[in-house]
C-alpha cells in the first residue's frame, strides 16, 4: 500500500460482508482449534443420560447418609430407599463474568445462565463475588447496581443498588439472590451488574490475566418440586 | 481505545461474535457460548502512529499472512491490538473428558496505530 493509504491488515474491510463473516468463522475455528491442539472438532460426547447421572447421586447420597447413620458397617446388596424430603435434587450453578464493557469509572458485567433456571429450578440463594485489587489500603466506595430489562423497551432499568466500602485487596460479595430470582420466566437468563469504581481502581477484570480473580455467582437451587393434586 | 461506529475510518475495534451454536459447535463447547473475535480495522495515517504494544500472537501471525499476501512491502503504519485477554473454554475433548483451558490473548480488548 502507498503511504497514507490502508494499511494492508485493513484489507478485510475491502471484502464483500458476507465473504468477510465466511472468512472471519473460518479462522475463529482454526484458531480455536489451533490452539487447544486438535486436529478437528471432537465429536459429539457421550455424556451420561440424566436420568442415570440422578440415579447415581441418589445412590451415593443415600450410602452417605446410612453410611453416618451406622459407622463400621459396611453395605453390600440393594441401594437403601430414601428417607423422606431426600429425592428432592439440589445443586449449585456456577456463572463466570462475561462480554464487559468499560471506562474508567464504570463496569459492567453479564453472568449468563442456562434456560433449566427458568423453568425447573428453584433458586435458594446466589451470591456475586468480585475480587479487587485495590492500590490503596484505605476503604474506597464502590457503587454496585442490579440491573434488568426494561418490559416497556430495549433499555435496562435498575432493580437494585447497594453501596460498598471496600477495605483494600480481596474479595467481596453480595447477595444477588432476589436478582437471579427474577430471571425465573426468561428465555435466556442474564443477570447484568453494574460497577462504579473509583478512578484509580483496577477492573474487577483483571489486566493481568488472572482467571483465578474472575468474577461469578453462585446460586444454590434445587429441582422444583412438582404441584401435587389431592382428592378428597 | 476506539470502538467502531458511525461513519468514522480511524482505526478502531470492530466487535464480531462467534456464537457458537450458530456453527454448531455448541455440543462439545460447554462454556462460552460464543468467542468475542474482535479484530482491528481502519487507517492509521502517520500522525496516529507509534503506540506500542504489539506482542507475538495470533493477531500479529494473521497480520503478517495479510502482509506478506500483500503486493507492496513498504507500508504504513497499520491498526493493531494493543490489549488482549485470553478466552475461558470448558469443552469436551475427544474422549468426552470435561477440559478447562485458557488461550492466551484471544480476545481483542482494544486497538491502536503501530
Amino acid at each position: 500500500a502507498a503511504r497514507g493509504e490502508w494499511c494492508p491488515a485493513c484489507g478485510m474491510a475491502a471484502l464483500a460482508p458476507g465473504t468477510q463473516r465466511d472468512v472471519l468463522l473460518a479462522l475463529a475455528k482454526q484458531s480455536i482449534l489451533a490452539k487447544l491442539r486438535l486436529p478437528a472438532r471432537p465429536s459429539s460426547p457421550q455424556p451420561p443420560a440424566r436420568g442415570a447421572l440422578l440415579t447415581a447421586l441418589r445412590r451415593l447420597r443415600a450410602q452417605r447418609s446410612d453410611t453416618a447413620a451406622s459407622p463400621g458397617t459396611l453395605r453390600d446388596g440393594p441401594v437403601p430407599q430414601l428417607r423422606p424430603g431426600m429425592e428432592l435434587q439440589e445443586y449449585e450453578i456456577l456463572s463466570f463474568a462475561e462480554s464487559a464493557s468499560s471506562t474508567s469509572r464504570s463496569v459492567c458485567l453479564h453472568f449468563r445462565f442456562s434456560r433449566e433456571l427458568s423453568g425447573s429450578t428453584e433458586v435458594l440463594q446466589a451470591t456475586l463475588y468480585l475480587f479487587w485489587a485495590s492500590p490503596r489500603p484505605r476503604a474506597q466506595p464502590v457503587t454496585i447496581r442490579l440491573l434488568k430489562p426494561d418490559p416497556m423497551g430495549p433499555n435496562m432499568t435498575v432493580a437494585s443498588e447497594t453501596r460498598l466500602e471496600v477495605q483494600g485487596s480481596g474479595w467481596t460479595t453480595l447477595d444477588v439472590g432476589p436478582a437471579v430470582r427474577s430471571l425465573s420466566g426468561q428465555e435466556t437468563p442474564r443477570l447484568t451488574v453494574e460497577l462504579d469504581v473509583p478512578e484509580d481502581w483496577e477492573s474487577p477484570f483483571p489486566a493481568d490475566h488472572t482467571d483465578s480473580h474472575w468474577p461469578f455467582v453462585v446460586a444454590q437451587a434445587r429441582a422444583r418440586t412438582p404441584h401435587r393434586v389431592r382428592r378428597r | 481505545g476506539v470502538d467502531c461506529g458511525g461513519d468514522s475510518r480511524m482505526c478502531c475495534r470492530q466487535e464480531f461474535f462467534v456464537d457458537f451454536k450458530e456453527i454448531g459447535w455448541e455440543d462439545w463447547i460447554i462454556q462460552p457460548a460464543g468467542y468475542h473475535m474482535n479484530y482491528c480495522t481502519g487507517l492509521c495515517p502517520l500522525h496516529m502512529a507509534g503506540i506500542p504494544g504489539l506482542a507475538a500472537s495470533f493477531h500479529t501471525a494473521v497480520l503478517n499472512r495479510i502482509k506478506a499476501a500483500s503486493a507492496a512491502a513498504a507500508v504504513d503504519s497499520c491498526c493493531v491490538p494493543t490489549q488482549r485477554r485470553p478466552l475461558s473454554l470448558l469443552y469436551y475433548d475427544r474422549d468426552s473428558n470435561i477440559v478447562k483451558t485458557d488461550i492466551p490473548d484471544m480476545i481483542v480488548d482494544s486497538c491502536g496505530c503501530t
